[in-house]
């Protein structure tokens, strides 16, 4: 269950919001985790299909969804009354707005913060595959941000900028528009199932073979690509595993592995008592290998010693061994030998903490090395641990090997990584 | 139904009809100043829960827009005998304060920088808002001044490369 949504109903004092500005301000956002919305039918616009009017409002709303924990849904069934967003097209005086339109040119659109939007249907509205005219999407998102409670902001970038700037059709929410929107709605918290970073080798223009590594984030049944270097997600995420990973169970999964040494390159996904190998080749699971071992296949048989299911996995290529975790404990394979070393060991005991009693214990969510950051982290809940590296020491010798740095929030090193409503999803 | 209240169903009309009056001269000003809430802060709660009879209707009737441009030009012109309109200070400083806010050299005076922004498509929101006794924002955000602290890294060390080029298309 989601942990944010206990601090969002707190009367005072633990939200994950900005305090100040929540107590001080009260009514400026919503306080409910999910909002309904609709496209009112007295309100639809004479220039665009009504399919191509929603799926622009659609795309509006979850861009707003992809960066605060809140999720939006349309409902076209409930008494308008209950319906805490409704939009609409109209001309002059309009559906019983106290605000009147003035025709084509000047004002597009205007909306009432926890209330409603109202766009001119004067005004030459485009989807954003058609390049001319005010392009719906931008207004929409724009409005959609007065609703949830943002200001006009004059800053080159800014989706909230008053007036419309045909330049960038297809704007995104900046790094301070989210920070903005979050500093009302908090920022997006939520355990992983699995994080990891897709090695795959490609040639360049000069036909030299190039390692590239992309990192993903897997949570329920959704995961999403996230980009380093913009501290942000992919454009457009999450999606559904089930589109992007051919084969593999659709949701929850446990762990992902790959070996790579000189002589294997392997990737395998766990999942319950089972585990899977990727075909990088053709972006599906194997049925069937070339070693003739057929998937899915039982943990404890692919890995003697090894019994699933596993809390997480990850491979270290120092060592070439993978540490499988479950509960207090680990497990060490050595895939050269293809047998483990010794009995389960403590987590506590393999990897101790730099700090008395900063450490997840158990129970643990996800180990992952980053290539990014060149460290291992154990993720648990909405925390992780830095695993001490060779330049940690070389800062600090007295830092026992292998240990866990102070527990961070997660939200605080990998930004904006949030759920969208299942209706959003292609 | 498509919503309409007149009886020749004008006001649902062609919109090509319906041209939304240029801004052109000071009296248009004014008025854009005021009603942005650059004159004074718009509290935009209270306007949503006024009633609709009690709004004053100002949605003109379909008009050529050449002829809604004849009509702003020809009221711009000065007209012999009268007086040209007196500037206010309130105007002024609050034009300046636009001027500012929209990066456009800061005279005071309604030049064809500031008609340009002022006929800009925008958003009806006003710009200065009053919500629940406080101002949300004067024009400019605090939050632009804030600086980012996130960590980056290199991560060449290893020969890999983070793949993912920005891209601004989703």
């Amino acid at each position: 269950k989601k942990r944010f949504l206990q601090l969002l109903f707190t009367p005072r004092g633990q939200v994950s919001a900005n305090p100040d500005l929540v107590n001080k301000l009260p009514k400026m956002a919503f306080f409910k985790p999910k909002l309904t919305w609709r496209l009112m039918g007295e309100g639809y616009s004479n220039q665009l299909s009504i399919e191509d009017q929603k799926h622009v409002l659609r795309m509006a709303f979850r861009m707003w969804s992809e960066v605060i924990p809140l999720e939006f849904e349309e409902n076209i069934q409930s008494p308008a009354s209950m319906v805490d967003i409704k939009l609409g097209f109209g001309t002059g005086r309009h559906m019983g707005c106290t605000r009147t339109f003035d025709g084509n040119g000047h004002e597009f659109a205007h909306a009432w913060q926890l209330g409603d939007i109202h766009f001119d249907d004067d005004d030459h509205f485009t989807t954003p595959s058609n390049g001319n005219g005010i392009s719906l999407l931008k207004v929409a998102v724009h409005e959609l941000g007065h609703v949830l409670g943002l200001p006009h902001i004059y800053r080159h970038g800014s989706v909230m900028q008053p007036s419309y700037i045909p330049e960038d059709s297809m704007s995104e929410l900046d790094w301070l528009d989210r920070k903005a929107i979050q500093q009302l709605y908090g920022v997006c918290e939520s355990p992983f199932d699995t994080v990891f970073d897709w090695i795959h080798r490609e040639k360049n223009q000069y036909g030299e073979a190039v390692i590239q590594f992309i990192t993903y984030f897997f949570r329920n049944e959704l995961y999403w690509l996230y980009e380093n270097r913009n501290n942000r997600t992919r454009y457009g995420d999450p999606i559904s595993i089930s589109v992007g990973w051919q084969g593999i169970p659709s949701g929850s999964i446990d762990a992902f592995v790959h070996i790579w040494t000189w002589t294997l390159d392997v990737i395998y996904f766990f999942k319950g008592t089972q585990f899977w190998r990727y075909d990088n080749e053709n972006d599906q699971t194997y049925t069937e290998d070339a070693e003739g071992d057929k998937y899915p296949k039982l943990i404890s048989e692919g890995f003697p010693g090894v019994q699933g299911p596993i809390d997480t996995a990850f491979y270290h290529n120092r060592d070439q061994n993978i540490y499988f975790f479950k509960g207090s404990n680990v497990v060490i394979f050595n895939v050269n030998t293809n047998q483990i070393n010794g009995h389960p060991k403590r987590i506590i005991d393999v990897f101790p903490p730099v700090v008395q009693n900063d450490h997840p214990i158990e129970n643990l969510n996800v180990v992952y090395y980053s290539y990014h950051y060149q460290s291992i982290f154990f993720f648990k809940n909405n925390f992780f641990w830095k695993v001490v590296n060779d330049w940690d020491k070389k800062k600090n010798p007295l830092l026992p090997l292998n240990g866990l740095m102070p527990k961070r929030k997660i939200s605080d090193q990998w930004f904006d990584i949030c759920d969208v409503h299942y209706s959003m999803l292609d | 139904e498509k919503l309409f209240h007149h009886r020749d169903h004008s006001d649902i009309a062609s919109s090509s009809q319906r041209w939304a009056r240029p801004i052109l001269e000071q009296t248009a000003a004014e008025q854009y100043l005021s009603k942005y809430g650059w004159t004074e802060q718009i509290n935009w709660t209270k306007i949503q829960h006024q009633k609709v009879e009690n709004i004053e209707d100002d949605y003109r009737a379909p008009k050529d827009l050449l002829q809604l441009i004849r009509e702003a030009s020809s009221d711009s012109k000065p007209r012999q005998p009268q007086a040209v309109p007196t500037r206010s200070v309130v105007y002024i400083e609050a034009l300046k304060q636009f001027q500012k806010a929209n990066g456009i050299p800061v005279t005071g005076e309604l030049d064809t920088a500031t008609k340009g922004a002022m006929n800009k498509p925008r958003c009806g929101v006003p710009d200065k808002v009053l919500s629940e006794g406080t101002l949300m924002y004067n024009g400019t955000s605090d939050i632009a001044n804030q600086t980012s602290d996130f960590h980056r890294t290199t991560a060449d060390n290893n020969g890999g490369t983070n793949v993912t080029v920005s891209s601004n298309s989703r």
